[in-house]
């Protein structure tokens, strides 16, 4: 048996559409840990790592490891239909062939069900390696949102520098270019804050196509966390407040 | 130009 209450539910509606674009179909792992996901996408470029720890639910019970696949563009749909202050509580029995989603209305007025199909998805679960990043850059999540949205009207790559002077966004299209540089900014309220952290200057180049869906889970987070080391996928990460993060991947280009 | 890498290089497979 498992079920997750959550009184914030509004964070489950947020989470799935942080991940939805980038993948279809996807297993969530239930745990005493917590719910959890990892995915890639279709191409093999990207992955989505999510922790949604159980001591951030107000009640949750695992009674054993449970894997549940979901169609994320049908969980989205019903998901959809919980009201932004509605309590979200998730269960499924030891079966498992499908997943409860039950919303309340935070007066207790309104009660819904919605039960969802679940279906055996082959994944590819990936070790990834705990990594020491040549630079970590924390920098306000809309700020990040706005420079991907903006460069990728230029051009479909951004080539991502990291110095000890700043963060510099570099894009080329047929029309001209563009660099947008963050310069290291302690002087402002937390959320505000750029902060560069580094071993070693890094530069890499990644699809904007990838990192605009990743911009997806920015209601999530003030603040997002870039970490780049030479010649490794760029880490893209959104901490959930008291209850964990959407943690994503991307492979960089690479200069034949 | 440059190629897209796949995450398979990087990261293991199960």
């Amino acid at each position: 048996m498992f079920e997750a209450r959550l009184v914030q539910g509004s964070l489950l509606k947020k989470v799935l559409e942080s991940i939805k674009d980038l993948v279809t179909d996807a297993n969530f792992d239930c745990s005493n840990n917590g719910f959890a996901l990892q995915a890639m996408d279709s191409s093999h470029v990207s992955l989505v790592a999510l922790l949604l720890r159980s001591d951030g639910f107000e009640h949750y019970r695992c009674d054993r490891n449970m894997t549940m696949g979901m169609n994320l563009s049908n969980m989205s749909k019903m998901l959809k239909c919980a009201g932004n202050e509605d309590i979200i509580t998730m269960k499924a029995d030891d079966t498992g062939d499908v997943v409860t989603f039950m919303f309340e209305s935070p007066d207790q007025d309104k009660i819904s069900d919605f039960e969802l199909k679940l279906m055996d998805i082959d994944s590819e679960h990936l070790g990834i390696p705990d990594t020491e990043y040549a630079a970590t850059v924390k920098m306000p999540s809309s700020e990040f949102m706005r420079i991907c949205r903006d460069l990728s009207s230029i051009g479909d790559t951004v080539t991502i520098s990291v110095s000890k002077d700043g963060v510099k966004f570099s894009t080329t299209g047929d029309i001209g270019q563009a660099n947008i540089t963050c310069r290291q900014n302690t002087s402002v309220d937390k959320e505000e804050q750029t902060i560069i952290e580094l071993q070693e200057p890094v530069t890499l180049t990644f699809a904007l196509r990838y990192l605009n869906s990743f911009t997806k889970a920015t209601p999530l987070a003030p603040t997002v966390q870039l970490q780049m080391s030479k010649e490794l996928p760029v880490v893209v990460q959104y901490l959930i407040a008291d209850m964990g993060y959407v943690r994503y991947y991307l492979a960089p280009k690479i200069e034949d | 130009g440059a190629e897209q890498a796949s995450l398979l290089s990087f990261f293991k497979g199960p």
